[in-house]
């Protein structure tokens, strides 16, 4: 594992910040830029994809009122595919819309999709060498969030209670001047350490966060990240070439 | 108004001034000034909460103002998480198929 890793800064991964609205669609979004950022790690191909398809073809048929990661990878999987964002836009709506994935030409598929251990190394390792994952956690600390790295006890944020799907793309460590200046100079605990975080890219438009991205820390399950950190599979396994984080 | 402002608590006062700064900043409309009350009660709230957390936080996370400060904690976890689990529940069990979803003719 590096000591550190951003799938921001190789060229064309870093796709827009993906904007829900009041559709629970955090899933399918997650989902979609998993499927956006390994095409362009594996492939070096910039796509983006129809999030509206993976709410519309689900197997619910009731995207907006929400869903799970392996719903959006299963739909990926029954449709063989999924079409492109420009040919098969977001709207967002409650309405229920009609499925619509026979209409257009598909852009991106998966081979699978599978879980990872829920264990922070494991997940670093993999991120590291794959590409971006999913995860869900526990969205509480989110709503008041502006910036700097979260960490939370199980106390201020249940890791149990799971609410939120986001794309995990990254982690690394603060240095000290980042400490000083988040705390105005009066850190409480080990003022020198650097705190060891994840990057997390939400699906709240660019205006939230850190534009539009989240630190968790690293290394204490904070908000029970480790719950379930699901990726497709865009090659079929043993037959593809390392690759090697930013 | 003004004359009725006069009267009030400074506190409040500002707190009103920060509110009026985060409609204008996030485009934020009521209905009524019923509604408008409720939400400034839940900004307030949210305020004292965000400094809770990062009184609580151990990292070096900063708290505040965001464009979901007048919400409560249910409406903002309705809005935009994935669906509302009750603890214990398996996620796969929580799902609610179709019967909610409201079709416009």
């Amino acid at each position: 594992v590096p000591p550190s890793c951003d799938w921001r800064k190789l060229k064309g991964v870093k796709s827009p910040i993906k904007q829900q609205g009041n559709c629970n669609c955090c899933w399918a979004m997650a989902a979609a830029g998993n499927i956006e950022a390994l095409w362009c790690i594996r492939y070096n191909r910039s796509v983006q994809v129809s999030v509206q398809e993976l709410l519309d073809c689900n197997r619910c048929g009731d995207g907006c009122k929400g869903g799970f990661v392996w719903d959006a990878f299963i739909t990926v999987l029954n449709n063989s595919g999924l079409a492109s964002e420009k040919d098969y836009p977001f709207r967002g709506s409650l309405k229920r819309h009609k499925c619509l994935a026979n209409n257009y030409k598909k852009v991106a598929w998966i081979q699978d999709f599978i879980m990872l251990q829920n264990n922070e190394q494991t997940i670093a390792q993999y991120l590291a060498t794959h590409g971006p994952i999913t995860v869900t956690i526990n969205m509480k600390l989110l709503q008041q969030y502006k910036k700097g790295v979260i960490k939370a006890t199980p106390a201020t944020c249940d890791p149990y209670l799971v609410n939120h799907s986001v794309l995990l793309v990254g982690f690394g460590k603060t240095n000290s001047t980042e400490r000083r200046r988040a705390k105005g100079g009066h850190s409480r605990l080990h003022p020198h350490r650097p705190i060891p975080y994840w990057i997390l890219k939400n699906s709240w438009g660019a205006e939230w966060g850190e534009e539009g991205y989240f630190r968790l820390h690293r290394g204490s399950n904070t908000c029970g990240i480790t719950k379930f950190p699901l990726t497709a599979r865009v090659d079929l396994q043993g037959k593809k070439a390392p690759v090697s984080c930013p | 108004d003004s004359l009725w402002e006069k009267d009030l608590d400074p506190d409040l006062l500002k707190l009103k001034q920060v509110f009026e700064l985060f409609r204008a900043q996030y485009d934020r409309s009521y209905s009524n000034p019923k509604e408008y009350a409720r939400r400034l009660e839940i900004f307030a709230h949210n305020l004292a909460q965000a400094r809770k957390m990062e009184a609580e936080d151990l990292g070096t996370a900063e708290f505040g103002m965001t464009p979901f400060s007048d919400l409560t904690e249910e409406e903002f976890e309705q809005l935009h998480g994935h669906q509302k689990i009750t603890p214990g529940e398996t996620p796969g069990v929580g799902i609610k198929v179709g019967s909610e979803v409201m079709v416009e003719s």
